[in-house]
């Protein structure tokens, strides 16, 4: 799975994910990736992307309780995104997502042993990360 | 620091004994050149769905990772691919699922979004609305890497032994099984 979460110049976040899903997947299974509000979302405040488990993302909402988090908590990013994890964490379930908010603040929590991740910033500083 | 973009290229066992220096460095440089990509697109005032179609076409086109050209293979031997966009702007979004045609289902999905009012096609139907919305279709066969055929062999492989031995629950997944 690889997903991607920006702000334009304007302000405006998207957020995308891509999957070929699961290795030995039988029946048609899907995945969180194309379900709006599990692995995927953005409104004007947030965008996600997930990659992990499915159901439990599916399960748990999880792109979509990120934001709630924010919109009707007032949480800030790395809070919200920690507890989204950690609730699928107790759930059974594990993996990672990547957020990115309207101010250019980003979230990269993950429970798995690693997690290929990267982040630009407004100046063209990159930085590429694989392990905790 | 104010970013303004952040990718992924998936979670799970990546553990530093099965991850040489050479696959490290090739899995560093291509999501270093995603986002090289995706923050030229913004540079050039496009807009944030174009910086993330850019950066998630690159990683689909690259067979190290499980998505477009690097997609696993379900238990038939097929790829099945799924793939969801979402704008912050209006909340506009849109969706594939089930895609074995499609070279990059991400465009897919912006086409959805953008071109349909529907916010999720899945499988034949999907397919024939991205050839009439002009996209890149190609034949399964564009989707085969080796690594990932292998992958296969070792999860069936993986499957009988569960079946025949009693050690293992009913329905545990092997680890490397959850994440594709």
């Amino acid at each position: 799975t690889v997903g991607a979460v920006a702000l334009d110049k304007d302000g405006n976040l998207a957020a995308g994910t891509s999957t070929g899903g699961m290795t030995n997947k039988k029946w048609n299974r899907i995945g969180d990736a194309p379900i709006i509000g599990a692995g995927t979302y953005a409104n004007g405040q947030v965008g996600i992307s997930a990659t992990g488990w499915g159901e439990f993302f599916i399960r748990a909402t999880a792109a979509r309780t990120l934001a709630a988090k924010m919109e009707y908590h007032n949480k800030n990013i790395e809070t919200a995104a920690e507890e989204v994890i950690h609730e699928i964490e107790e759930m059974g379930g594990d993996g990672g997502l990547i957020a990115l908010d309207k101010d250019g603040n980003v979230a990269m929590p993950f429970n798995t042993a690693g997690m290929y991740r990267g982040t630009v910033t407004n100046k063209g500083e990159i930085e590429v990360l694989i392990f905790k | 620091k104010k970013y303004v973009m952040v990718i992924h290229g998936g979670a799970g066992t990546i553990t530093r004994a099965a991850m040489t220096p050479e696959k490290e460095a090739a899995y560093r440089q291509k999501l270093a050149e995603a986002l090289r990509t995706g923050y030229g697109e913004i540079q050039s005032g496009k807009s944030s769905v174009e910086a993330v179609a850019a950066a998630i076409t690159l990683l689909e086109d690259s067979p190290l990772f499980n998505a477009g050209k690097g997609s696993v293979f379900t238990s038939d031997g097929q790829n099945e691919m799924d793939a969801a966009i979402m704008f912050g702007k209006n909340k506009s979004a849109g969706a594939v699922a089930g895609v074995q045609t499609i070279k990059n289902p991400i465009k897919a999905a912006i086409a959805v979004m953008e071109e349909s009012e529907h916010v999720m096609l899945s499988g034949r139907g999907a397919e024939k609305f991205a050839q009439e919305k002009g996209l890149d279709i190609v034949l399964p066969s564009y989707f085969w890497t080796k690594d990932r055929w292998d992958g296969l062999q070792k999860a069936k492989q993986n499957e009988n032994s569960k079946k025949t031995s009693k050690i293992y629950p009913k329905n545990s997944f092997d680890i490397d099984q959850k994440f594709g």
